[in-house]
């Protein structure tokens, strides 16, 4: 089963089209693994994007480096999961 | 017990079986009312169920809503389990559902990838595709909304089999699609269909493929505002609607292009709640808030439907 420990969501509430363009161009490199929940569309929407633990250091000095502004959405997507996991079980008993 | 609707714990996640199951129990708890019918199997070789809402008739008038075709979106799949059971339980006591179901049927799809669904149960817990093979590719699965034959392999959609957006070798080749596409056909009588997704609070019309506006767009963004109003009254969950392309971005093959160009002029997507925080992971206990107000704007889309007949 697929681990997620460390992965972080973060989110990016864009302001500009230049912002949108930057991140199109992060979410065209491959290199990152970047798993895109909500994609960079317009300043109206957000973009969250799920960071493999790592590639943080690089995708978080990539967004300071351009001047967008970002925040963790999720600190460690594992620790979720196995929150869920742990609830569908009791849940299954 | 979990067969049971009165024991059943809407407020959780459960597994494909479970759901399976369980939608026994509620066709034999409502033995006048709902059927379970196979519309076909999976890649993998799962049944694939659609649930029918009838009081009689043949190929009367129909709504189809299906949930989850993107796997990890699991408060859909979710949604439509707790949908099926209150169409159950509100027929014969809500009047207004009980005149809809006199004359047409409902159909629900509650689980409109199995394979993903288990595979995102199993082994990856962010599978979004379905699990078909890919020649020539060490990448599995298509994406199931970029496999319609609507705009099929327009912009926003990827040729990479990798890629969480791939449309696929063809349209319709994922045979989750095509047992859908061929029941939708072979019925030939829907007057609506609703796609439930999640997230972000969107509820969405064609086009995707093209920003050009469709048809009937201003009406079908009257319906989307009047039932996304009666959808926030609930929580005041805030939803933007639009069309897919102007509101979200283009994207092509998507299910509700196809249906919209086949004549099913009530065509709409839900995108669920989110609630700022947890995207995918909605905690379980955000299940029956997101279900409950989903099911004020589905009431209402399908109640314009019924008293707009074409």
């Amino acid at each position: 089963e697929k681990v997620f420990i460390g992965d972080q969501v973060i989110r990016v509430n864009v302001e500009s089209e230049e912002q949108i363009l930057l991140l199109r161009a992060l979410e065209q490199d491959t290199y990152w693994d970047l798993d895109f929940w909500l994609h960079p569309v317009n300043t109206e929407v957000p973009v969250d994007i799920r960071v493999p633990s790592s590639s943080l250091y690089a995708v978080k000095d990539y967004l300071r480096a351009h001047n967008i502004q970002f925040s963790v959405m999720i600190s460690n997507l594992q620790e979720l999961l196995d929150e869920e996991k742990a609830e569908m079980e009791e849940n299954n008993m | 017990s979990e067969r049971s609707s009165k024991s059943f714990n809407f407020g959780a996640y459960h597994s494909l079986e479970t759901i399976y199951s369980w939608m026994d129990g509620l066709v034999a708890a409502h033995p006048n009312l709902v059927t379970k019918e196979q519309i076909g199997t999976s890649y993998e070789g799962r049944p694939m169920y659609v649930l029918k809402f009838s009081t009689g008739g043949d190929k009367r008038p129909a709504i189809w809503v299906d949930s989850g075709i993107h796997s990890r979106e699991w408060v859909s799949q979710a949604t439509g389990v707790w949908t099926a059971n209150q169409i159950a339980s509100d027929y014969g006591t809500d009047a207004s559902l009980t005149s809809l179901l006199k004359t047409m049927d409902i159909y629900l799809l509650i689980l409109a990838n199995p394979d993903g669904y288990v595979h995102s149960h199993t082994s990856d817990r962010m599978w979004r595709k379905t699990r078909s093979k890919n020649p020539g590719s060490m990448c599995r699965g298509v994406d199931p909304n970029r496999n319609w034959d609507a705009g099929f392999g327009g912009p926003g959609a990827s040729t990479n089999p990798c890629s969480d957006s791939y449309h696929g070798p063809s349209p319709h080749s994922e045979i989750e699609v095509k047992n859908v596409v061929n029941l939708v056909k072979n019925h030939g009588n829907f007057k609506s269909f609703i796609s439930i997704h999640a997230y972000s609070q969107l509820l969405m019309y064609p086009y995707g493929y093209t920003c050009t506006d469709a048809l009937h767009a201003a009406e079908l963004d009257s319906v989307g505002r009047s039932a996304v109003q009666k959808l926030s009254s609930l929580h005041g969950t805030t939803y933007k609607v639009g069309s897919i392309c102007k509101i979200i971005y283009q994207a092509s093959g998507g299910s509700i292009d196809w249906t919209y160009n086949l004549g099913i002029k009530y065509s709409f997507a839900f995108e669920l709640r989110d609630t700022g925080r947890y995207g995918f992971i909605l905690p379980a206990n955000q299940i029956i808030p997101t279900a409950s107000e989903t099911w004020l704007a589905l009431k209402d889309i399908m109640e314009y439907v019924r008293d707009h007949s074409y």
